[in-house]
């Protein structure tokens, strides 16, 4: 429980880097 | 900016002392509750990036202290129970995570719990953190934190000869560092999980670096791009890291670090974090290393942001690499195994056609250094010094360039190009076999290729190079016409 | 003039039984025996006379076990879900200290105890000795709590929301029912972000619901304030989610008991932005005490 986390979802590079909108 | 640091500081100070006493009297709680008090400082907004240093170096320097009594205290069994899930009551993230990390190290080196586990737990709650300075900061944190407990080791079955040994004869290696008494720990990760671990902590912490160029009004634009290159070193660190595990070996260097490194730099857009990554790249991974992935480097530099000045990199790629094969030079084949001067010839090529904004002092800038390779690691190779000029030629030519003007950027690094063979040679007649030296001698003004017909001239004296015959004769003062006519 | 009694209450078991603090309306903290639905109450009542020799007319001695809703709205009325009683004495005199043995057998206690805002539930033992002019009584509480048992939830509880070209979601919880040592797991997913987000948390909000129809109150407490996320995410961020229950002070669920009061939990995802504007989400959630094997009446 202590390190239970829920697997996130994959970030494209393009959204990663991208100016926030 | 002093105020604020300075009454931060005081109470960090304050904090400090009474986390101390707290455990001194080994009131771990009360203690816990004053560590966060202290990191919750941290949670400013109102510091500049070189005050929230200094701050944030304060408070890590008293959380050794934290660290310090917690591994004691567990190295005595006076284990607390469910701290790591304790220490995540905290209410607010910043202080949570720093405990966190704090806590979940000495859990590592306590065998508490698997390594690899809490690596990748702590690499992954500090997702919480989106600010770009505090996000930074604690990722950092993070990195230092893990700098001695990333496993090292080449797979599981190295880990596991290492568990069926020490079954077999503990007190022979119980000095390895690797070996746990007691519980083996079997799940402590392997190397591909360090790699992981810091190649997930580099993508956030250049995330985060790169969006501080949005934050902020457009008018401070300049000041927040020296902010930022102040902090370059905390995302830099990651690459150190990396080039610090000891069981990366080439492949896993060619086929897992540098392409991940490569995919963030490349994707990143960012001419301030391109150039210093690179840079970084070149400088902390072995020679031996970049000579085997020569081909996927160059291909990431066509593909970097316009701003990114390519030709510093391109050249201390060029000069680094032109030393390290040429301390080995008695071994023939390294030389020709990686056939240097073609891969780099052939990629600057591709580069300069992508980016056709580069400034053409720059273009004979890289010509310079080619030129240079050429001379250095493959002296024999006359062919390779005419292949530069033949290429500075196409190069001019291409852009309807018909001659240099005196006294500009252009000019300098042409003349320069032109000299290096005369000095490195120093025999006009072998000069003289390079077929395209007169064509890219042309191209100069008067006064500059008067210069360098002197500088000939003078090496012709300075070297006592005997003319033999009258077609040699007709060729240097051929070459040396800006002198006669 | 005259005698002096006490009378006390002493319960099976009070060594060994566990106890709960409870906190009172009041403020003040008392222990209370730990029962669960079914069990025996038992114990023994000691009529103390101070006088010794002196005699004590009755007109009978009982004890009540009673589950009593009070509305603290509606003072005066209580309402008693569970009464029984036991005769321990019928009237007489007494001329010494004597004790009465008692027992309630599988007592039904169908709800938990509970102390909140607008409304206490609770169980206590009520010892009567009726006297000509004012009768001896003498309560004694117990705390009560139901403990459930469901099947481990394999799916989570995912849900999109939004504002249009504004702020868009994707929250997921890893169950909708929870166990009060659970940890609530979860992540934030960012499908689209046009708003300076300072930072996010999630609330534990506790809504106690009391009477019905005009008389309807309900009053939330925040009973945690939980931060998730600091800063400014962009498209496509995932923000883990992580919080301990254990570190709250919670009751399970109550849905209309006895047609009289609910206590519900929710969790209320917050995003406050740069101009401490606030978005929220707000989700119920199932708050559980959970059994290791289920205990059913027999």
């Amino acid at each position: 429980a202590a390190t239970a986390r829920i697997q996130p979802k994959k970030q494209t590079l393009d959204d990663a880097y991208a100016p926030p909108a | 900016q002093e105020k604020l640091l300075e009454e931060a500081l005081a109470n960090v100070r304050n904090q400090s002392f009474q986390m101390k006493r707290c455990l001194d009297k080994s009131k771990l709680m009360d203690g816990l509750k004053h560590a966060s008090n202290m990191l919750s400082e941290l949670r400013t907004s109102m510091l500049s990036p070189k005050s929230y240093y200094e701050l944030y170096m304060a408070i890590t320097n008293e959380l050794l202290h934290l660290e310090a009594y917690l591994l004691d205290e567990f190295n005595r069994g006076r284990r607390v129970a469910d701290l790591y899930e304790l220490v995540q009551y905290a209410g607010n993230i910043i202080p949570r995570l720093y405990l966190l990390i704090t806590v979940g190290i000495v859990y590592i080196k306590s065998n508490e719990l698997s390594r690899k586990d809490v690596l990748k737990d702590l690499v992954e709650m500090c997702r919480g953190v989106q600010h770009p300075l505090r996000g930074l900061f604690l990722r950092n944190y993070l990195l230092q934190c893990a700098k001695n407990v990333l496993p090292d080791v080449d797979d599981v079955e190295e880990v596991e000869d290492v568990v069926v040994a020490s079954h077999a004869a503990p007190r022979a290696i119980a000095g390895l560092n690797k070996v746990i008494t007691g519980n083996i720990d079997t799940d402590s990760g392997t190397i591909k999980d360090s790699i992981s671990f810091i190649q997930l902590n580099f993508a956030e912490m250049n995330k985060l670096w790169v969006r501080m160029q949005h934050q902020g009004h457009t008018r401070d634009r300049e000041k927040r791009e020296q902010e930022r290159r102040e902090l370059r070193i905390l995302v830099g660190t990651n690459l150190v890291r990396l080039s610090q595990l000891e069981s990366v070996n080439i492949d896993l260097y060619t086929k897992l670090v540098l392409p991940g490194v490569l995919e963030q730099v490349v994707s990143c857009k960012d001419a301030i974090a391109q150039e210093y990554l690179m840079e970084c790249i070149i400088q902390v991974f072995p020679d031996e290393y970049h000579l085997q992935t020569l081909s996927s480097f160059l291909q990431a530099c066509a593909e970097l942001h316009a701003d990114v000045n390519i030709k510093n990199i391109l050249i201390a790629f060029i000069d680094r690499l032109a030393v390290f094969i040429n301390k080995g030079s008695t071994d023939c084949n390294l030389k020709d195994t990686y056939r240097l001067f073609d891969v780099f010839s052939q990629e600057i090529s591709t580069i300069l056609q992508n980016r056709t904004n580069t400034p053409i002092e720059d273009v004979v800038s890289l010509q310079v250094s080619l030129i240079n390779l050429a001379i250095k690691c493959y002296p024999e190779k006359i062919d390779y010094v005419d292949k530069v000029l033949e290429t500075t030629d196409e190069i001019f030519h291409k852009l309807n360039l018909d001659h240099v003007e005196a006294s500009t950027a252009v000019c300098r690094e042409l003349s320069r190009l032109l000299k290096i063979p005369v000095d490195s040679y120093n025999d006009v007649l072998r000069l003289l076999q390079l077929e395209h030296y007169i064509a890219l001698l042309d191209y100069l003004d008067y006064a500059p290729r008067k210069s360098v017909c002197c500088h000939i001239v003078q090496n012709i004296l300075d070297n006592e190079t005997i003319i033999m015959n009258p077609e040699q004769v007709e060729k240097v003062l051929t070459l040396l016409s800006p002198l006669i006519q | 003039f005259g005698q002096g009694v006490e009378v006390e209450i002493v319960l099976d078991g009070c060594d060994t039984r566990k106890a709960l603090e409870v906190k009172l309306e009041d403020g003040r903290k008392e222990f209370h025996l730990l029962y669960l639905d079914g069990e025996t109450v038992s114990g023994k009542v000691n009529v103390i006379l101070k006088k010794p020799g002196v005699k004590v007319e009755h007109f009978g001695i009982k004890i009540e076990f009673i589950g009593q809703i009070d509305l603290f709205y509606d003072r005066g009325t209580r309402y008693d879900f569970t009464s029984l009683v036991r005769e321990l004495a019928r009237p007489g005199e007494l001329v010494q200290t004597t004790g009465y043995s008692f027992e309630f057998n599988q007592v039904e206690k169908p709800y938990e105890s509970y102390i909140g805002s607008n409304v206490r539930l609770r169980y206590f033992l009520r010892l009567t000795m009726v006297r000509r002019i004012t009768d001896l009584v003498k309560e004694q509480d117990i705390a009560v709590q139901t403990l459930s048992h469901y099947p481990d939830q394999t799916t989570s509880f995912k849900m999109e929301v939004g504002i249009e070209d504004c702020l868009h979601i994707e929250f997921e919880y890893n169950k909708s029912r929870y166990d009060l040592k659970d940890v609530i797991v979860g992540k934030i997913y960012f499908l689209l972000v046009r708003i300076k987000i300072q930072h996010m948390e999630v609330q534990i909000i506790k809504r106690e619901i009391t009477g019905s129809g005009t008389n309807m109150f309900s009053e939330n407490e925040t009973i945690a304030k939980y931060e998730i996320m600091d800063g400014a995410p962009v498209r496509g961020e995932n923000i883990p989610i992580r919080l301990f229950l254990n570190g709250y002070d919670l009751t399970p669920t109550m849905r209309d008991v006895n047609k009289k009061f609910s206590v519900r939990y929710y969790l209320n995802l917050v995003l406050i932005d740069e101009e401490d504007r606030r978005y929220f989400k707000q989700q119920e959630i199932t708050l559980f005490r959970k059994a290791d094997k289920c205990f059913r009446r027999s």
